[in-house]
């Protein structure tokens, strides 16, 4: 039978975090992330990020909040068709 | 569902499709197997017909290609965006393309099919038992040629069953070398190179020269990915070189040192911390199949739905056990009708393997194809209260909230099947239980007894005095009271004793309303009454529409049909239904499924 040897804490070692070339590494947060896209296609600062999340929501039948909530950062980072749902 | 702009759509049934290249990740035959079967999705339900050609221009062009791949629609890397296509048409339009930086299988991890060897081509059994160990990726162990291979059962050295695994020593795709092997070394641009390269190429595909020179022979094919092929990373394509050094130490399997999300990661040269060439290892990759049913939607003429379950939701999500959705069966139909062929197969093949299995499907292809729906939805306002008219009066039977008790019906006509019927007159909830009424017979559906459908009792034994046909009914939740309605008249059964007919307009509704096609509860005394595009807001207690009514159906629950013959609450959801087929709505006016009546709510085999 196997040997019943009493588990010994783990060797615990400094986790090296290596940047790998070639990987995009984003360091905004999520709402910095999409204002900074709206005002790249719009040159705007002034955005109305709520109501495209809600057409966005609507769109994709997701809760109507407005917001970049759970759900919906969810569904932008899932893997998907590149046909836009909304042309232009 | 949604169809593109201007309801694009082929103008022939009988369309072809041809494979420009295929992706190194899986065997060709495992790639034409997906794409039939994914045609076949469609063709099950429509009468079109697919017939894949091998030269010459297609109704649909299907190719694998990454980043910008020529159509100024770029792809982005492993993950993100798939595959697109493009709507019905000349030229591009129709043509399906996928993003091959992301690892293609069907959908549940590698398929490494096998070639020569002793088991007929068959896949490569992962873990497999070689000389008493146990591996889980091809191997080159016991083999002096380099040759990777696998065993095709658990134990090798049990059953003796093999197959080699796809190795640019053992076959190339494409190019002009008839699938012969790699020959290393091999010059080109008098440089030597003794594995695949990428070198001489924009759209990133590995390759070799067949001859011991590119330079002299013009002899070239694509290598096929090996099972331990790495995506993304900075050598898309090459395999893992086990061991390999990094940071000082030595790995011989995937590892997810040195990175914070836990992905898997190898180096593809035997030491990273000198050359850096790194990639990810295979994940279950995504299922080929499921993805191009999705795009051969698009390239039919669907847009993307908002129906979660809908195969043409556009988010990626693996099912097993896949199976068209209702709203899909509905959007091709619309564009091309329904499959004329009545003993038709069905589609219900599993998503994970490359040989379809035909199972009974009943859900398939019924109904009668109906008229597109509006729209996708737009956000739209909570219908507000408005107060109720000045002066309306309440009558004393009105104030009666305990209705007789009613005896168990029983039915009259077992064998009268409401699976049989095509449609119904009402569908409504009574005590807990929907309610089917048909032409002076109605059946009965617990949710909560499981006891499948009952009846068909008689309408005159229970409510009698009703007509034989009536067009809406609903309790009244507070009284339990049932209203009916028939034409322009109701009537309001407390038990078996019965107020009524009165016309509707007594209730405020004009002389303009015709037939009242369903009730929808709102909460306690309210309840919105359907009749053509509009709605009206009933207070049940003094039976008069609130003010402000009617309003337009559109305004409110934008994406159901605006011709519905029956709207009826059903599990706290409004219900609308046209045709064989309903539109199912939740309180925050969402539609979140489009089913069948018989067999979605029904039960019906």
């Amino acid at each position: 039978s196997p040997l019943q040897s009493q588990p010994s804490p783990l060797q615990s070692k400094p986790q090296a975090v290596v940047t790998f070339p070639g990987e995009l590494v984003s360091m905004l947060s999520d709402l910095e992330l999409a204002e900074a896209e709206a005002e790249a296609r719009t040159g705007s600062k002034q955005v109305a990020l709520g109501k495209a999340l809600r057409r966005m929501q609507k769109q994709l039948g997701l809760e109507e909040t407005g917001q970049l909530d759970a759900g919906t950062l969810e569904a932008m980072r899932a893997p998907r068709c590149g046909v836009p749902d909304v042309g232009t | 569902f949604l169809t593109f702009e201007g309801d694009l759509k082929w103008d022939h049934m009988d369309l072809t499709y041809r494979v420009i290249n295929y992706s190194p990740d899986l065997d060709r035959a495992v790639i034409d197997d997906a794409f039939k079967r994914a045609f076949k999705v469609w063709s099950d339900v429509t009468p079109l017909t697919f017939t894949q050609i091998y030269s010459g221009e297609a109704d649909i062009m299907i190719m694998f290609g990454s980043r910008e791949h020529g159509d100024g629609y770029p792809f982005d890397g492993k993950d993100g965006l798939l595959a697109h296509a493009f709507p019905p048409g000349q030229g591009i339009q129709g043509d399906a393309h996928f993003d091959d930086d992301e690892l293609w299988t069907l959908g549940a991890g590698l398929v490494v099919k096998t070639r020569h060897g002793n088991a007929g081509g068959a896949d490569c059994h992962f873990p497999f038992v070689f000389e008493g160990r146990s591996y889980s990726r091809c191997i080159t162990e016991g083999r002096t040629d380099g040759l990777p291979w696998c065993a095709t059962t658990a134990s090798y050295d049990r059953d003796k069953k093999y197959g080699f695994c796809p190795s640019e020593l053992l076959y190339t795709n494409g190019g002009n070398s008839d699938g012969s092997p790699c020959v290393f070394p091999f010059v080109f641009d008098g440089t030597s190179y003794d594995t695949c390269t990428t070198d001489g190429r924009s759209d990133g595909y590995r390759w070799c020269a067949t001859t011991a020179s590119f330079d002299r022979d013009k002899k070239y094919g694509f290598c096929p990915n090996r099972d331990t092929a790495v995506t993304g990373g900075n050598s898309q394509g090459d395999p893992c070189v086990f061991p390999f050094t990094f940071l000082g130490q030595s790995y011989s399997a995937c590892t997810s040192e040195g990175r914070q999300d836990g992905k898997l990661w190898c180096a593809t040269t035997s030491n990273y911390d000198t050359d850096k060439k790194w990639g990810f290892c295979p994940d279950r990759g995504y299922s080929i199949f499921l993805v191009a049913a999705h795009e051969f939607g698009h390239s039919l003429g669907l847009d993307h739905s908002s129906v979660r379950e809908a195969l043409m939701y556009p988010m990626y999500s693996y099912v097993q056990d896949f199976q068209l959705d209702p709203d899909d069966v509905q959007g091709i139909q619309y564009l091309y009708g329904e499959q004329p062929r009545r003993s038709r197969a069905c589609w219900g093949s599993r998503g994970a393997g490359p040989a379809p299995s035909l199972t009974p499907c009943p859900r398939s292809g019924r109904g009668s194809g109906p008229e597109p729906t509006a729209p996708a939805p737009v956000p739209t306002e909570e219908p507000q209260p408005m107060p109720t008219e000045a002066g309306s009066t309440s009558t004393t039977e009105e104030e009666e909230e305990t209705p007789e008790p009613t005896s168990e019906p029983v039915p009259v006509d077992p064998s009268r099947d409401a699976c049989a019927e095509k449609d119904f007159d009402t569908i409504t909830e009574i005590n807990g239980e929907l309610h089917f009424f048909k032409d002076g017979k109605y059946w009965t559906l617990s949710s909560l007894w499981k006891s499948g459908i009952q009846g068909a009792f008689s309408m005159a034994d229970s409510w009698p005095g009703l007509p034989a046909v009536i067009d809406a009914a609903f309790q009244d939740v507070l009284t339990k009271r049932i209203f009916f309605f028939a034409g322009r008249q109701f009537w309001v059964f407390s038990g078996k004793s019965a107020l009524g007919p009165r016309g509707i307009e007594k209730l405020g509704i004009g002389k303009g309303a015709g037939r009242i096609a369903g009730a929808l509860q709102r909460g306690r005394g309210k309840v919105l009454l359907f009749s053509g595009e509009s709605y009206w807001r009933l207070d049940v207690k003094v039976q008069r529409v609130d003010k402000g009514y009617p309003r337009a159906t559109d305004d409110v629950f934008t994406g159901v049909p605006l011709d519905a013959r029956n709207v009826f609450l059903y599990q706290d959801k409004y219900h609308f239904c046209r045709g064989s087929f309903y539109w199912r709505m939740t309180p925050r006016y969402q539609v979140d499924r489009v089913g069948y009546v018989k067999y979605d709510i029904l039960q019906c085999p």
